[in-house]
Protein backbone atom coordinates (compact mmCIF):
# COMPACT_ATOMS: atom_id res chain seq x y z
CA UNK A 1 0.00 0.00 0.00
CA UNK A 2 1.34 3.19 -1.15
CA UNK A 3 1.87 5.79 1.87
CA UNK A 4 0.22 8.30 0.83
CA UNK A 5 -3.16 6.43 0.69
CA UNK A 6 -2.89 6.27 4.49
CA UNK A 7 -3.60 8.60 7.10
CA UNK A 8 -1.33 9.34 9.30
CA UNK A 9 -1.92 7.79 12.70
CA UNK A 10 -1.61 4.43 10.50
CA UNK A 11 1.59 5.28 9.56
CA UNK A 12 2.62 6.72 13.27
CA UNK A 13 1.39 3.48 14.66
CA UNK A 14 4.18 1.27 12.71
CA UNK A 15 6.43 3.14 14.78
CA UNK A 16 8.89 0.90 16.82
CA UNK A 17 8.78 2.96 19.68
CA UNK A 18 5.26 2.49 20.36
CA UNK A 19 5.33 -1.60 19.89
CA UNK A 20 5.53 -2.25 24.10
CA UNK A 21 5.30 -6.14 22.96
CA UNK A 22 8.96 -5.85 22.92
CA UNK A 23 9.08 -5.01 26.56
CA UNK A 24 7.86 -8.88 27.11
CA UNK A 25 10.19 -10.32 24.48
CA UNK A 26 13.08 -11.95 26.61
CA UNK B 1 -13.32 -16.30 43.33
CA UNK B 2 -10.14 -15.77 45.93
CA UNK B 3 -9.67 -14.50 49.09
CA UNK B 4 -5.65 -13.00 49.85
CA UNK B 5 -3.97 -12.41 53.22
CA UNK B 6 -1.42 -10.28 51.75
CA UNK B 7 1.85 -10.70 53.75
CA UNK B 8 4.06 -7.54 51.80
CA UNK B 9 7.27 -7.50 52.80
CA UNK B 10 10.78 -8.19 51.59
CA UNK B 11 9.48 -8.27 47.90
CA UNK B 12 7.48 -5.30 47.89
CA UNK B 13 8.84 -3.20 50.54
CA UNK B 14 8.61 0.25 48.99
CA UNK B 15 6.31 -0.26 46.49
CA UNK B 16 2.24 -0.48 46.77
CA UNK B 17 0.71 -3.39 47.99
CA UNK B 18 0.19 -5.84 45.15
CA UNK B 19 -3.62 -6.90 46.69
CA UNK B 20 -4.32 -3.18 46.16
CA UNK B 21 -2.77 -2.96 42.58
CA UNK B 22 -5.13 -5.79 42.23
CA UNK B 23 -8.06 -4.19 43.45
CA UNK B 24 -7.62 -1.34 41.11
CA UNK B 25 -6.90 -2.83 38.17
CA UNK B 26 -7.45 -5.48 35.29
CA UNK B 27 -4.29 -7.97 37.09
CA UNK B 28 -4.97 -11.08 39.70
CA UNK B 29 -2.53 -10.41 42.24
CA UNK B 30 -0.64 -13.32 40.77
CA UNK B 31 -0.15 -11.28 37.72
CA UNK B 32 1.10 -8.09 39.75
CA UNK B 33 3.66 -10.06 41.25
CA UNK B 34 4.40 -11.33 37.77
CA UNK B 35 4.84 -8.22 36.18
CA UNK B 36 7.42 -7.26 39.07
CA UNK B 37 9.32 -9.81 37.96
CA UNK B 38 9.34 -7.75 34.64
CA UNK B 39 9.71 -4.54 36.33
CA UNK B 40 12.60 -5.63 38.21
CA UNK B 41 14.36 -6.72 35.28
CA UNK B 42 13.89 -3.66 33.68
CA UNK B 43 15.01 -1.37 36.58
CA UNK B 44 17.93 -3.00 37.16
CA UNK B 45 19.11 -3.13 33.70
CA UNK B 46 21.09 0.10 33.95
CA UNK B 47 20.96 1.46 37.90
CA UNK B 48 19.53 -1.44 40.30
CA UNK B 49 17.43 1.22 41.84
CA UNK B 50 13.75 0.19 42.20
CA UNK B 51 12.88 3.03 39.20
CA UNK B 52 13.07 2.73 35.85
CA UNK B 53 14.86 5.02 34.28
CA UNK B 54 14.60 6.69 30.21
CA UNK B 55 17.04 5.13 29.03
CA UNK B 56 16.17 1.69 31.00
CA UNK B 57 12.59 1.78 29.49
CA UNK B 58 14.65 2.36 25.96
CA UNK B 59 16.54 -0.17 26.59
CA UNK B 60 14.06 -2.92 27.14
CA UNK B 61 12.12 -1.35 23.87
CA UNK B 62 14.95 -1.69 21.39
CA UNK B 63 17.13 -4.42 23.14
CA UNK B 64 20.29 -2.02 22.84
CA UNK B 65 20.85 1.77 23.40
CA UNK B 66 19.73 3.03 20.58
CA UNK B 67 19.24 6.78 20.22
CA UNK B 68 16.23 8.89 21.65
CA UNK B 69 13.55 8.14 19.84
CA UNK B 70 9.93 10.20 19.92
CA UNK B 71 7.46 7.87 20.26
CA UNK B 72 9.48 5.80 23.14
CA UNK B 73 10.11 9.40 25.12
CA UNK B 74 6.24 9.88 24.83
CA UNK B 75 5.25 6.62 26.05
CA UNK B 76 7.61 7.20 29.29
CA UNK B 77 6.47 10.57 30.02
CA UNK B 78 2.91 9.17 30.21
CA UNK B 79 4.15 6.04 32.11
CA UNK B 80 5.85 8.63 34.60
CA UNK B 81 2.52 9.44 35.60
CA UNK B 82 3.97 11.26 38.83
CA UNK B 83 6.32 13.62 36.33
CA UNK B 84 9.22 12.56 38.44
CA UNK B 85 11.62 11.83 35.54
CA UNK B 86 11.45 7.86 36.01
CA UNK B 87 8.76 5.10 36.25
CA UNK B 88 7.96 3.22 39.74
CA UNK B 89 6.28 0.01 40.09
CA UNK B 90 2.55 1.90 40.72
CA UNK B 91 3.09 3.79 37.79
CA UNK B 92 4.18 0.64 35.70
CA UNK B 93 1.47 -1.60 36.53
CA UNK B 94 -1.63 1.40 36.45
CA UNK B 95 -0.03 2.62 32.85
CA UNK B 96 -0.20 -1.06 31.65
CA UNK B 97 -3.52 -1.71 32.80
CA UNK B 98 -4.64 0.35 29.92
CA UNK B 99 -3.15 -1.90 27.61
CA UNK B 100 -5.06 -5.14 29.14
CA UNK B 101 -6.88 -6.85 26.59
CA UNK B 102 -9.95 -6.39 28.96
CA UNK B 103 -9.33 -2.58 29.76
CA UNK B 104 -11.87 -0.25 28.52
CA UNK B 105 -11.98 1.02 25.11
CA UNK B 106 -12.66 4.52 26.23
CA UNK B 107 -9.29 4.46 28.87
CA UNK B 108 -7.68 3.43 25.81
CA UNK B 109 -8.53 6.00 23.18
CA UNK B 110 -8.26 8.73 26.07
CA UNK B 111 -4.11 7.34 26.41
CA UNK B 112 -3.99 7.33 22.90
CA UNK B 113 -4.96 10.83 22.31
CA UNK B 114 -2.56 11.65 25.10
CA UNK B 115 0.14 9.96 23.41
CA UNK B 116 -0.41 12.08 20.12
CA UNK B 117 -1.29 15.20 21.87
CA UNK B 118 2.61 15.88 22.54
CA UNK B 119 2.61 19.54 23.46
CA UNK B 120 -0.82 18.78 26.28
CA UNK B 121 -2.62 21.45 24.58
CA UNK B 122 -6.03 19.14 24.48
CA UNK B 123 -5.64 18.69 20.96
CA UNK B 124 -3.89 16.93 18.42
CA UNK B 125 -2.12 19.45 16.19
CA UNK B 126 -1.08 19.43 12.36
CA UNK B 127 2.33 20.41 13.32
CA UNK B 128 2.11 17.70 15.84
CA UNK B 129 1.27 15.00 13.51
CA UNK B 130 3.91 16.33 11.14
CA UNK B 131 6.50 16.16 14.22
CA UNK B 132 5.83 12.06 14.83
CA UNK B 133 5.46 11.41 10.77
CA UNK B 134 9.01 12.85 10.36
CA UNK B 135 10.06 10.93 13.02
CA UNK B 136 8.95 7.69 11.33
CA UNK B 137 10.35 8.57 8.67
CA UNK B 138 13.78 8.83 10.14
CA UNK B 139 13.05 6.02 12.06
CA UNK B 140 12.48 3.74 9.56
CA UNK B 141 14.69 4.91 7.07
CA UNK B 142 11.65 5.73 4.68
CA UNK B 143 12.07 8.52 2.25
CA UNK B 144 8.84 10.96 1.43
CA UNK B 145 8.58 14.22 -0.14
CA UNK B 146 7.79 17.20 2.01
CA UNK B 147 5.06 17.70 -0.66
CA UNK B 148 3.76 13.79 -0.06
CA UNK B 149 4.02 14.49 3.58
CA UNK B 150 1.29 17.25 3.45
CA UNK B 151 -0.97 15.59 1.20
CA UNK B 152 -1.07 12.91 3.69
CA UNK B 153 -1.98 15.36 6.61
CA UNK B 154 -4.36 16.91 4.19
CA UNK B 155 -5.97 13.38 3.98
CA UNK B 156 -5.83 12.59 7.47
CA UNK B 157 -7.43 16.16 9.02
CA UNK B 158 -9.68 16.13 6.33
CA UNK B 159 -11.01 12.82 7.36
CA UNK B 160 -10.46 13.72 11.07
CA UNK B 161 -10.75 17.42 11.47
CA UNK B 162 -15.08 17.18 10.97
CA UNK B 163 -15.12 21.17 11.71
CA UNK B 164 -11.97 22.04 10.00
CA UNK B 165 -10.34 24.20 12.60
CA UNK B 166 -7.11 22.95 12.50
CA UNK B 167 -6.92 20.75 15.08
CA UNK B 168 -8.31 17.25 16.33
CA UNK B 169 -10.59 17.34 19.67
CA UNK B 170 -11.26 14.46 22.39
CA UNK B 171 -14.71 13.51 20.53
CA UNK B 172 -13.34 13.77 16.53
CA UNK B 173 -10.44 11.51 18.04
CA UNK B 174 -13.02 9.53 19.62
CA UNK B 175 -15.26 9.59 16.35
CA UNK B 176 -11.91 8.81 13.77
CA UNK B 177 -10.89 5.69 16.22
CA UNK B 178 -14.41 4.51 16.04
CA UNK B 179 -14.14 4.82 12.15
CA UNK B 180 -10.48 3.20 12.18
CA UNK B 181 -10.48 0.61 15.04
CA UNK B 182 -6.80 -0.69 13.57
CA UNK B 183 -5.74 2.44 15.22
CA UNK B 184 -5.90 1.03 18.32
CA UNK B 185 -4.32 -1.81 17.88
CA UNK B 186 -1.17 -0.83 19.54
CA UNK B 187 -3.15 0.05 22.89
CA UNK B 188 -4.05 -3.91 23.58
CA UNK B 189 -0.90 -5.75 24.50
CA UNK B 190 -1.92 -9.66 24.23
CA UNK B 191 0.91 -10.58 26.37
CA UNK B 192 -0.92 -9.24 29.29
CA UNK B 193 -3.10 -12.22 28.95
CA UNK B 194 -0.12 -14.75 29.71
CA UNK B 195 1.80 -12.58 32.17
CA UNK B 196 1.88 -15.17 34.72
CA UNK B 197 3.38 -18.06 32.00
CA UNK B 198 5.70 -15.80 30.53
CA UNK B 199 7.13 -14.80 34.20
CA UNK B 200 6.70 -17.72 36.34
CA UNK B 201 9.43 -16.97 38.53
CA UNK B 202 7.14 -14.94 40.54
CA UNK B 203 5.71 -18.08 42.38
CA UNK B 204 8.93 -18.39 44.38
CA UNK B 205 8.87 -14.91 45.60
CA UNK B 206 5.26 -14.31 45.88
CA UNK B 207 4.39 -12.61 49.33
CA UNK B 208 0.55 -13.31 48.96
CA UNK B 209 -1.29 -16.33 50.10
CA UNK B 210 -4.15 -17.18 47.81
CA UNK B 211 -6.84 -18.85 49.74
CA UNK B 212 -9.67 -20.47 47.81
CA UNK B 213 -13.24 -19.95 49.25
Amino acid sequence: VAPVTMNAFELISKSQGLNLGTLFEK
Amino acid sequence: MGCFHSKVGRQFSGHEDPVILASQTAFSVSEVEALYELYKSISSSIVDDGLISKEEFQLALFKNKKKENLFANRIFELFDVKRKGVIDFSDFVRSLDVFHPNAPQEDKIDFSFKLYDLDRTGFIERHEVKQMLIALLCESEMKLADETIETILDKTFLDADVNQDGKIDKSEWHDFVSKNPSLLKIMTLPYLRDITTTFPSFVFHSEVDEVAT
